[in-house]
């Protein structure tokens, strides 16, 4: 569920529950226990993010546990962007694009 | 420019997609405009193929990242997509072996422009010509549920853009304030105080994710950098425009 007017994240043993529903949900499983134990403390990082979020948000966000919650950031971007490997989209349109007009 | 346009109701947008591991948001977004435009101009809905943009690219990239404009150029290049039936989305991108030749074209474009970085010219052409592809910062994706994502600069920064998505409508969405002073949405039964113009934005991460396959952004902000690179394809010929001259 979102994080808007929850208590501020859940306790240890809560939070293994919370993970446990998010691998039954999203079919998440790890090789061996350390991997399990880092997902773990990237999960719950990514809660605590969540709740970050939540409070900075201008608008009516919600934000909470996604498909996503097991990644880093930096795993999230590589996966899931579309930056080529080694390229970024900073390309400036500042140049004249003014005088571009529709096409 | 009408105060609320969403393409979805009339059955134009195709399905969401998911593009699981393959890093193609970019072949997704400019497949999901094409399939849209030729829904709304020609009244022909084609699924077109995602596989022959990975595989015909002249990047030669495949799921490593692309560009948007060069999904177009690809369908430019190769006169025209196959259908998604025909050549099915692999999540692999095999690079330089393209089968374009091999299957019968179902969709083709006239050309692409980049659209002026501006919301309400955006909201302008969404609403009469159709949706756009746009690409934003994706950082406040990841933990997004549901509901209108108004960021700063300093959350999401308009200038690191780097995940293509389609602009398919915007509307408003009346607010209420919430226990804390920030905007709640309207479930929250008491007297609505003000409104949150918004974006819907079609995403490519399967239907399960966010509102239905889709997320919503605040209007009027730039909000994730989406003014950056609005681009669409055209699929109709160009209408003959009044010839000017220029002043002897």
């Amino acid at each position: 569920d979102s994080l808007r007017g929850q208590d501020p994240g859940p306790q240890p043993l809560e939070l293994k529950e919370v993970f446990r529903l998010f691998q039954m949900q999203y079919n998440r499983s790890y090789p061996n226990p350390a991997e399990y134990a880092r997902r773990l403390d990237i999960f719950a990082q990514n809660l605590a993010k969540a709740q970050r979020l939540q409070e900075e948000d201008l608008g009516t966000a919600e934000f909470g546990v996604t498909q996503f919650s097991d990644l880093t950031e930096e795993e999230f971007v590589q996966l899931y962007g579309s930056q080529v490997a080694g390229e970024a989209l900073g390309v400036s349109r500042k140049v004249g694009s003014e005088e571009w007009g529709e096409s | 420019e009408p105060q609320t346009c969403d393409w979805r109701k009339v059955g134009t947008i195709s399905p969401v997609r998911d593009q699981r591991n393959c890093n193609c948001c970019w072949a997704m977004a400019a497949a999901g405009n094409i399939e849209a435009l030729w829904a709304i101009k020609f009244r022909h809905f084609v699924e077109v193929s995602v596989q022959q943009l990975l595989d015909c690219d002249r990047c030669g990239n495949g799921c490593r990242g692309g560009f948007v404009w060069d999904a177009f150029l690809t369908v430019l290049n190769n006169s025209g997509l196959a259908s998604e039936k025909d050549y099915p989305f692999n999540g692999s991108g095999k690079t330089h072996r393209c089968l374009a030749k091999k299957y019968k074209k179902v969709a083709w474009i006239q050309d692409f422009i980049i659209l002026q970085a501006c919301e309400q010219s955006m909201a302008r052409h969404l609403a009469t010509e159709g949706p756009i592809t746009v690409t934003i910062n994706m950082t406040l994706l990841q933990q997004y549920q549901k509901g209108v994502i108004k960021a700063t600069p300093t959350t999401c920064d308009p200038t690191q853009v780097d995940h293509s998505v389609l602009l398919v409508g915007f509307g408003k969405t009346k607010l209420v304030e919430g226990r804390q002073g920030k905007a709640a949405s309207f479930g929250s039964h008491a007297r609505p105080r003000r409104s949150m113009a918004y974006w819907i934005l079609k995403n490519s991460w399967g239907p399960q994710w966010g509102e239905e396959g889709y997320f919503r952004l605040h209007r009027g902000s730039n909000t994730c950098g989406i003014t950056k690179f609005p681009v669409t394809a055209r699929v109709d010929k160009p209408k003959k425009q009044h010839q000017v001259s220029c002043p002897p």
